[in-house]
């Protein structure tokens, strides 16, 4: 696992509330809102359980510490998107908490139900992508939520014990964490 | 009468996806000149892997020089790939999959390695 320059993360405090929101103008459509929100909430649960912070989803975008958006092409950043695949979605480390995610791209939160070779996980990315706004930079473990890339149609959720170590190393851990849970879901992960 | 099964069309848009031309680098030889190699390298320098020539007013050429051949030894480190040095098939196909628009290395929001 890696850190952004100088290591930032979030607050002092701990345990810590981090509230997040989703732009009212910039969505897509062709997910529902609240199939959207229920994939961001799987996502921030997953760094939650591991660490002493909560997320919270609140209306008011602007007072957000994270802010969530779908945005095309140049959107103001300096980090322009480049349309379909590519580059996917990019986050600020902390605390900035802008977190963008390319609309150009064809997401999906059911391959099932999305023909496309271009399609992409939208609970894969987002996972990843929250991982950069507590701190993370890259990994070079290919299995981790951190690493860098993700082929279409496929999914990386869980979190592996390289993005643990290194987000516990920035906020401690979740006293209700178990690391032998997470040896177990990777035991039986690696068999698979 | 068999009814024929539902055929599910799967659209392709891939020749449309960024970066999919990369491929006509696979295997180019250190020292060679290959027409639009300043573009890998402007995906190179984008991730953090390689700085800005600072002669030729800003530019990139398209000969895999020995610099360029340092950022794709660097980046196949950074993505555990095996590391060769050269732009062989596992290096093309992992430059060419989508990824995250945060730099690996970047100069802007700096990663250290742990």
């Amino acid at each position: 696992f890696a850190y952004f320059y100088g290591t930032p993360r979030w607050g002092p405090g701990s345990p810590m509330t981090l509230t997040y929101a989703c732009s009212p103008s910039n969505m897509i459509d062709y997910i529902s809102l609240l199939e959207i929100r229920t994939v961001f909430q799987r996502s921030f649960s997953r760094w939650a359980s591991v660490i002493p912070v909560n997320f919270t989803e609140i209306e008011d975008y602007e007072s957000a510490n994270i802010r969530i958006g779908f945005y095309r092409g140049d959107h103001g950043d300096g980090e322009p998107f480049d349309g379909v695949l590519g580059v996917l979605a990019h986050a600020f480390a902390p605390e900035n908490g802008r977190f963008h995610l390319d609309e150009a791209e064809t997401w999906a939160i059911d391959f099932k139900k999305v023909k496309s070779e271009a399609a992409v996980d939208l609970e894969s990315v987002a996972t990843h992508e929250i991982g950069h706004i507590l701190g993370l930079a890259h990994s070079s473990v290919k299995e981790a939520v951190m690493y860098p890339s993700l082929r279409p149609r496929s999914r990386r959720v869980d979190l592996k014990l390289d993005d643990v170590e290194g987000v516990q190393a920035l906020y401690g851990s979740n006293p209700n964490f178990k690391f032998s849970s997470l040896l177990e879901s990777e035991t039986s992960s690696n068999k698979g | 009468r068999i009814t024929p099964e539902k055929i599910t069309v799967i659209t392709t848009d891939t020749h449309k996806a960024t970066w999919h031309n990369f491929t006509r680098f696979k295997d180019a030889e250190k020292g060679s000149h290959v027409s639009g190699m300043s573009e890998l390298k402007k995906y190179f320098q984008r991730f953090g892997y390689l700085s800005l020539p600072d002669n030729q007013n800003d530019n990139f050429t398209d000969v895999f020089d020995t610099q360029f051949e340092s950022a794709v030894t660097l980046y196949q480190q950074k993505l555990g790939l095996p590391v060769t040095g050269q732009l062989d098939s596992d290096t093309i196909s992992a430059i060419m999959s989508p990824r995250c628009g945060v730099s690996d290395t970047a100069p802007r929001i700096h990663a250290t390695k742990h």
